[in-house]
C-alpha cells in the first residue's frame, strides 16, 4: 500500500500569452490548495472529506472558474455545476445549474450522503439547499468584473468559450477569426470556437 | 473548471470537480463535470476529475475510462491516463488528473497547458501550467 497523494486543477487551455503576473496568482493559489490538501491528509481526514474541502476552496477564491469567478451565460447570469465520488463504495453526488449556492461540491457532497439520488438540477437542487441549510448568496456574488469583459469579447466575436484567461487584447486569435482556419466541427460548431478552457 | 483527487493513507480514493462551465453558454447547458463517468470518477482502483471541452469528454467517458483500461487492460495509473488523451478525445481539447490506490498521481492534457499542481507523501510536490 503506497502513501497517500494528491492532485488539484484548475483547467486545462492556457492562453500562451497569459500575463506572468497572472501565472503566478494561479501557481499560489494552486500551491495553497495543495498545502490545505496536505495538512487535512496528514491529520488523516478521509479522501473524500479532503477533495470536498480542496474544491470548496478553488470555489471561493475567484481565479478559477467555479464559484466566485464563475463563467458567464450568454445571458450574463451565473449557472454552476459540480460532482462527487466516493472511490471505496463509488457512491457519488452530482448538482447542475446552481445559482445561488455559495459551494456547489458541499451540495454534490450532500446530494451524495443525505438524498436518495445521486443527482440534482436546477430549482430541484436549490430546494435541495435550502431544505439541508447550505450557505445561500445572491447570483452577483459570482459575478466578477474581469468576466463581465470578457462575456462582452465573447458576444463581439460570437463565440462559446471556456473559461479562457485571456488578456482583454488578442481575442480575435481563438475567435471568430480562427474559425476560418479549422473546419472540423463539434457538435454543428466550427471547432475553434470551443477555445480550450 | 476546478478539480481535486485524493488517495488517503488507507489507499481510498475519492474525486471531486466544480465549475461555472463555458463563457457565453446557453442557460441550461450541462458540461461534463457533473457527469459521473464523464468529468468525474472514482472507484477502489482510481479517482479522476477530467477539465477542458466537455462536449468532447462527455462523448469519451473520459474518467470512467482511466479507470476501465486500468481493470481490463492492466494499465498502470499514468499509462492509462496517456492512454485515453490519446486514443479517446477524437479532435476534442482536454486535461485531467488522477490517482491510483498505490499511491500514484498522474496527469495529462492535449491543449496548451493546464493549471496543475500535485503532491505525495515521500515528500514530490509540483505545480505547473505548461507542459
Amino acid at each position: 500500500m503506497g502513501g497517500w497523494s494528491i492532485a488539484v486543477h484548475g483547467g486545462a487551455g492556457v492562453d500562451p500569452n497569459l500575463p506572468l503576473q497572472r501565472q503566478e496568482a494561479a501557481k499560489q493559489l494552486l500551491t495553497r490548495c495543495l498545502n490545505l490538501g496536505i495538512s487535512a491528509l496528514r491529520s488523516s481526514l478521509s479522501a473524500i472529506d479532503v477533495v470536498e474541502h480542496v474544491v470548496r476552496e478553488l470555489e471561493t477564491d475567484p481565479l478559477f472558474n467555479s464559484g466566485r469567478g464563475a463563467a458567464l451565460t450568454e445571458k450574463g447570469t451565473v449557472e454552476m455545476e459540480a460532482s462527487i465520488m466516493d472511490g471505496p463504495k463509488r457512491r457519488c453526488g452530482a448538482v447542475s445549474g446552481l445559482t445561488t449556492v455559495k459551494n456547489p461540491i458541499s451540495l454534490a457532497r450532500l446530494v451524495m450522503d443525505k438524498s436518495p439520488h445521486s443527482y440534482l438540477a436546477f430549482s430541484g437542487a436549490e430546494e435541495f439547499a435550502k431544505q439541508q441549510g447550505v450557505e445561500l448568496v445572491d447570483n452577483d456574488y459570482f459575478i466578477t468584473e474581469e468576466n463581465l469583459g470578457m462575456l462582452k469579447l465573447a458576444k463581439e466575436a460570437n463565440t462559446i468559450m471556456f473559461d479562457y484567461r485571456i488578456p482583454l487584447i488578442g481575442l480575435e486569435t481563438c475567435g471568430a477569426g480562427a474559425a476560418m482556419e479549422s473546419p472540423i466541427q463539434m457538435n454543428g460548431l466550427p471547432i475553434s470556437v470551443y477555445a480550450p478552457e | 473548471t476546478v478539480g481535486c483527487v485524493v488517495v488517503d493513507s488507507q489507499g481510498r480514493c475519492a474525486a471531486a470537480t466544480s465549475t461555472g462551465g463555458l463563457m457565453n453558454k446557453m442557460s441550461g447547458r450541462i458540461g461534463d463535470s457533473p457527469l459521473i463517468g464523464s468529468g468525474t470518477y472514482a472507484c477502489d482502483l482510481c479517482a479522476v476529475s477530467c477539465t477542458g471541452e466537455g462536449e468532447a469528454i462527455i462523448r469519451g467517458t473520459l474518467a470512467r475510462d482511466v479507470a476501465a483500461v486500468m481493470e481490463y487492460k492492466g494499465l498502470q495509473l499514468q499509462e492509462a491516463v496517456d492512454y485515453v488523451i490519446k486514443h479517446r478525445l477524437d479532435d476534442g481539447k482536454a486535461g485531467m488528473i488522477a490517482v491510483s490506490n498505490k499511491g500514484e498521481v498522474a496527469y495529462g492534457f492535449n491543449c496548451v497547458g493546464m493549471f496543475r499542481g500535485c503532491a505525495t507523501e515521500d515528500g514530490f510536490m509540483e505545480v505547473g501550467i505548461w507542459e
